[in-house]
């Protein structure tokens, strides 16, 4: 009855609703947690704290050096046609302008294509894309290279469409990724509204002129830990089931759905699974990566130091894509492995949550997946995850107690059934 | 590089392992 109890624990019993209070607690007393920032220490400290409250064992820091990227202030005022504060976020990494700013024409294009077929006419001036959203996976590319692709033309700025699907005049943030033989431009997001209005003024024919300040600036990498917590294993402590989420957020929002949520279900799993008296066979580590945000920094750091005992990780979990309402899991490993998971969800048949799709992914166990090791990550209702998705929206308002209960539900099933069988996964 | 991938489980058979899991239930 080992499932039944945990889902009666977690979605009617006393555990109800105690994920959603405590991500609320934590995000209400600390806020939001970029990387490198003092609030992000403060994040460290107090789930430290709290862990060792739990009774969770082998409760310890593992030292990472993180970026330290600083917005400082930022606007952007359009000039012509006709005075109007354009809404923008800074992308992390993005250099600064001077104090004066960059005041330059705007080149509006909708696409990569677009930008190389009107190469001539970018030098000297600031692009805004105005790309359409078509997933994230796609789309985001202009995030991460808009600057670069500008700047091998000669643009001065770039001023990149928000990568969503829907926007109540909210610009989203996110890293970018200069390249070491183009000039670093500075880069910022804008609203849908802004970008689609500044294309319709191109179109016409309309000269646009705007001034772009941006106080970003880059520190030495600084000082962070990822948070690890255990329940040792009764029978085989040296191998491990490892559940995950990010402790670090953007500097805007709360980072209360990303990824303040992943790591709070993955910590009641550990608590869920302690309070109903249990004890796998194989250890149940949990770990709270820092730097995700700017490329799976923690968890880079993380690999390499444990990469040695990989043959002894049986199974690596990240919830990284929200705690809606959850469908299943994504699963990535061997057809055997494939078949284990779908009768492991198949207990979770008295939530309606058993399904088992392929692509388990996620930057913080990508390491692994590509080693061998087979990876889960949660399978949630994500059709809005991306409205709020590093922007001022992502806050506990978002959040769903109820749905966060089914989350955990499986996330704790998942982790210490595969921890408590007989063997190891099976990889191929 | 990591060591080389210890190959996991999979000494039992699929049957026998849906038995354990089902023993969860």
């Amino acid at each position: 009855g080992v499932v039944k109890d945990i889902i009666n624990l977690t979605v009617y019993g006393k555990a109800q609703n105690r994920s959603y209070n405590r991500l609320a607690l934590f995000t209400d007393t600390i806020g939001n947690r970029v990387s490198g920032s003092e609030n992000l220490n403060k994040a460290i400290k107090y789930m430290y704290n709290a862990l060792q409250s739990d009774k969770l064992e082998n409760v310890n820091l593992e030292p990472v050096k993180v970026p330290h990227w600083v917005r400082g202030e930022e606007s952007a005022m359009m000039l012509e046609p006709r005075n109007y504060s354009v809404v923008i976020l800074g992308l992390g990494s993005s250099i600064g302008t001077p104090p004066e700013g960059i005041t330059a024409e705007v080149l509006v294009v909708a696409s990569f294509d677009e930008l190389e077929k009107r190469a001539a006419e970018a030098k000297g001036k600031i692009v805004v894309y105005n790309q359409a959203f078509v997933n994230y996976g796609e789309t985001v590319q202009y995030r991460s290279f808009g600057a670069v692709r500008a700047a091998k033309h000669g643009a001065v700025a770039s001023l990149i469409r928000s990568i969503t699907p829907f926007s109540i005049s909210s610009p989203h943030t996110g890293w970018q990724d200069y390249s070491s033989d183009v000039p670093k431009i500075p880069t910022a997001c804008i609203t849908v509204e802004d970008a689609e209005m500044m294309a319709r003024m191109a179109s016409r024919g309309t000269k646009i002129v705007i001034n772009l300040k941006m106080g970003a600036k880059t520190y030495p990498d600084a000082d962070s830990f990822n948070t690890v917590a255990e329940i040792t294993g009764s029978k085989f402590p040296e191998q491990v089931v490892l559940i995950s989420g990010h402790l670090d957020s953007w500097d805007v929002g709360q980072g209360a759905m990303d990824d303040g949520a992943g790591a709070f279900i993955s910590w009641e799993a550990l608590s869920l699974i302690k309070d109903l008296g249990l004890r796998p066979k194989r250890t149940l580590r949990l770990v709270l990566w820092t730097g995700e945000e700017q490329g799976g920094v923690g968890a880079s750091q993380y690999y390499q130091l444990h990469k040695v005992n990989i043959s002894k990780y049986s199974l690596v979990m990240e919830s990284d894509i929200g705690t809606f309402a959850p469908f299943g899991i994504r699963f990535t490993g061997g057809d055997k492995a494939h078949a284990v998971m779908k009768a492991v969800m198949q207990l979770l048949k008295p939530i309606n949550v058993t399904s088992v799709d392929p692509y388990g992914e996620g930057t913080d166990i990508s390491y692994w997946l590509q080693a061998g090791v087979p990876g889960v990550s949660l399978n949630d209702d994500i059709s809005k995850y991306f409205w709020f998705h590093h922007s001022n929206g992502d806050t506990m308002s978002v959040q769903d107690p109820v749905q966060m209960n089914l989350c955990a539900a499986v996330w704790t099933t998942v982790s210490y059934i595969v921890a408590d069988m007989e063997e190891m996964l099976p990889r191929n | 590089k990591p060591m080389q991938v210890h190959s996991g489980g999979g000494e039992r058979s699929l049957e026998d392992i849906s038995m354990e899991i089902a023993g969860y239930s």
